[in-house]
């Protein structure tokens, strides 16, 4: 257009800086859309009438926001540790949370796994799967003596698995530029008997950080109410 | 944006239409959805005796009256917007995050003279 074409430089640059954004994005590797994303903008989309006064919500969730981030894990698997077979997944989750923004606040934090076959089960019937997740140092260890974020035990695991981490992760405080955790998934025993190889890890897909976030301009139309 | 219908528009101050579409921009490649929206602009004239439906303040309803009789010296009131509307964005920010925004103020619903 011969608005942009002509000065991509500043004006650009000053309407994408009123979009919350420092440059223009040039996405090299773009993910799928998360379906829930798709939903929320449908439903605003349709429920939009002129005038009609937008709270600062997120009603999926049920908290306050007016921005909703999905971030792409950029860790690794890790070495499963002694002893050999203990553990059938140990993977580092790595998530670049630099695009939050001074003045946002944390509402929600959701950690989604997602898993190849629709069920990710023990190698032997009755078992019960245990997944626990560790906050991390960047070098992907976690830090010693820390009790799990989470802890939960499972007799099969779906598809896809929403875990909750606003608690955990100081609700009210974006967390800084970026979060390290330690996802470890092995076949509970029953005491007795030694813990078994479970399934590969292959079945594992993948993993993505869910944050909503309330911007500066909500944050002040909410202080004023 | 397509051609709108070839009405005779009306010279008072009212909301026009305006499409803007993203890939106009050169915004395709990292805005999700949606593709364009109707943002609308204010055009329009805000003659004396300003009628009630040009949605003016008692200062501009004094200001019209000043500029009919001193047209050189006191310009007319500004059509301009004085009800908008937010739209959300889905789109790719610098990290190939996917992000859902709320924006504020992205639609113009109402203008008025001021």
């Amino acid at each position: 257009s011969p608005v942009l074409a002509a000065a991509p430089g500043p004006q650009e640059r000053i309407l994408l800086r009123s979009l919350g954004l420092s440059a223009k994005p040039s996405p090299s590797s773009p993910g799928p859309v998360p379906p829930v994303l798709w939903r929320i903008f449908h439903k605003r989309r349709t429920l939009a009438r002129p005038g009609e006064p937008q709270s600062c919500r997120v009603e999926e969730f049920h908290v306050p926001g007016d921005i909703v981030r999905v971030f792409a894990d950029r860790g690794r698997f890790l070495p499963e540790g002694q002893p050999p077979g203990r553990l059938c997944l140990r993977k580092l989750l790595f998530f670049n949370l630099s695009a939050l923004e001074e003045g946002e606040r944390l509402t929600m934090a959701q950690l989604e796994l997602r898993f190849h076959h629709n069920s990710y089960q023990p190698a032997s019937p009755g078992q019960v799967l245990e997944l626990r997740l560790y906050r991390a140092s960047p070098g992907g260890l976690p830090r010693p003596g820390r009790s799990p974020l989470v802890e939960r035990s499972f007799v099969q695991l779906r598809k896809s698995l929403p875990l909750d981490l606003s608690a955990a992760l100081k609700d009210g405080a974006a967390p800084g530029s970026n979060l390290a955790l330690v996802l470890e998934i092995s076949a509970g025993g029953d005491g007795g008997t030694p813990r078994s190889p479970c399934g590969s890890s292959d079945a594992f897909a993948a993993t993505s950080l869910l944050l909503v976030t309330l911007g500066p301009r909500c944050r002040a139309a909410r202080g004023r109410r | 944006s397509p051609p709108s219908p070839p009405l005779t528009p009306s010279p008072l101050c009212k909301p026009r239409r305006l499409y803007i579409s993203f890939s106009d921009v050169g915004w395709e490649n990292w805005i999700i959805a949606p593709q364009g929206y109707l943002a609308n602009y204010c055009g329009g004239d805000c003659p004396f005796p300003l009628a009630a439906e040009l949605n003016s303040t008692n200062h501009a309803v004094l200001q019209t009256m000043v500029h009919s009789l001193d047209p050189q010296g006191t310009p007319q009131p500004c059509c301009v917007p004085v009800r908008l509307s937010p739209i959300s964005i889905l789109y790719y920010d610098n990290s190939d995050n996917v992000v859902l925004r709320h924006y504020e103020d992205m639609v113009v619903d109402e203008c008025g003279c001021r």
